[in-house]
């Protein structure tokens, strides 16, 4: 079946190394 | 709020709208900051392949009701309600949907390698939860939409008409690409290993401040030299310099502490070789601005400025963030009221040339902070 991927615009405005523990 | 397509009511999403699914695992992958959709569709089928029982074996499953808002993202138990994850949406990275499968994406804080050629690609640690639900499909266009939400809230809080960004082409051509460091960076006549002799005990005299978020080359920047230290007599370093790496080992991407702790390693040496790329303390940006509607794609406080929009005219031109305006136009902006930058800003079209400096350097030039010598 078709894979489909949704992608967080805010992605690309997150400064380096943000993420959660 | 602007009308974005999906199956949820956005006061729904505001609140939170539940999905029942089966969760089936999770696992946890390394990857690349930003990867292209090839990448993140191959990682979501191997989150998938690593979790899903073996054709034949029963696969263990556990009924959930997923939580979907514009905030969060939470799995809870079907029954207790009691959350088994929860992740704030801004660190969904993304997610995926094949068939009645649905995996999210979450990122975790940067991966630390200890191997320095994975540092320099940031890797980071994606946890992978994989799911099973009839409307998987549903699902993921509910999260899609809550993203979408999310992100334009923030950029109307960060002063962007959301309307503006993505109608327009997201690249353009490379014609519209400024960026004097470009040529600069690759300029091998640019790049010097710089050997300055010592005492022991002695420090470099260097004071450093960071390239700043955006910058081509993120590593420190000599913004001060101890005059009669070791630094200034060699006579080979200036203020705005970029430090690469210090006796072979590379400083780039490394957070300013780690490249001042770096620094003060070499205290008990009697010769250190810094490796370089001379660079002008004042750098320039040129952003190509149709007409003075066109966002700039930057925010600026007090003539610094706070945040870059990713993609946008500004981050294309150079611009970065954590930068002085020094000047706009030719014109000096140093002792500009705030209210004046933005106008002068805002009316600029055509082709706005803005030069900035690192402000940490600029408050040291300027005697409003006393350098931190190394």
């Amino acid at each position: 079946s078709a894979l489909t991927i949704t992608v967080n615009p805010m992605e690309k405005h997150e400064a380096p190394g943000r993420g959660e523990e | 709020l602007p009308h974005v397509p999906g199956p949820c009511d956005h006061e729904d999403l505001l609140d939170g709208v539940l999905f029942g699914a089966k969760y089936l695992g999770s696992t946890q992958l390394l990857s690349e900051r930003n990867p292209p959709p090839s990448t993140r569709m191959a990682q979501a089928q191997e989150a998938v392949d690593r979790v899903k029982a073996p054709d034949g074996e029963t696969q263990p499953m556990t009924p959930v009701d997923l939580f979907v808002s514009t905030k969060r993202i939470k799995v809870l138990m079907a029954n207790a309600q009691e959350a088994l994850m929860d992740h704030a949406l801004q660190t969904i990275s993304y997610i995926a949907d094949i068939g009645p499968v649905l995996v999210l994406m979450a990122r975790r804080r940067l991966a630390r390698s200890t191997r320095p050629q994975e540092r320099e690609r940031r890797l980071y640690k994606m946890l992978c939860h994989v799911f099973h639900a009839e409307d998987a499909q549903l699902i993921a266009q509910a999260i899609g939409q809550a993203f979408a939400v999310a992100y334009s809230q923030f950029l109307r809080e960060n002063g962007i008409d959301p309307s503006q960004v993505g109608s327009r082409p997201r690249a353009t051509s490379p014609g519209h690409l400024h960026n004097g460091d470009l040529d600069h960076f690759s300029n091998s006549e640019n790049c010097r290993e710089v050997h300055i002799e010592k005492r022991r005990g002695e420090g470099l005299g260097v004071a450093l401040v960071e390239s700043g978020w955006g910058s081509l080359l993120p590593t420190a920047v000599i913004a001060n030299l101890l005059h009669g230290g070791p630094a200034e007599r060699c006579g080979e370093l200036s203020i705005g310099d970029r430090v690469t790496a210090i006796n072979g080992a590379s400083l780039v991407g490394l957070p300013l502490a780690a490249c001042q702790a770096a620094i003060r390693e070499v205290k008990s040496h009697t010769a250190v070789t810094l490796s370089i790329v001379h660079c002008p303390p004042v750098t320039t940006a040129i952003i190509r601005r149709l007409h003075s509607r066109e966002q700039l794609g930057f925010c600026v406080e007090d003539g610094v400025i706070c945040s870059l929009l990713r993609g946008g005219i500004a981050e294309r031109g150079g611009v970065r963030v954590g930068h002085r305006i020094i000047e706009i136009n030719g014109q000096s902006v140093v002792a500009t009221p705030h209210a004046r930058i933005v106008e002068l800003l805002t009316e600029a079209h055509d082709e706005v040339h803005i030069r900035t400096m690192p402000a940490a350097t600029y408050r040291l030039l300027t005697g409003q902070e006393q350098p931190v010598y190394l």
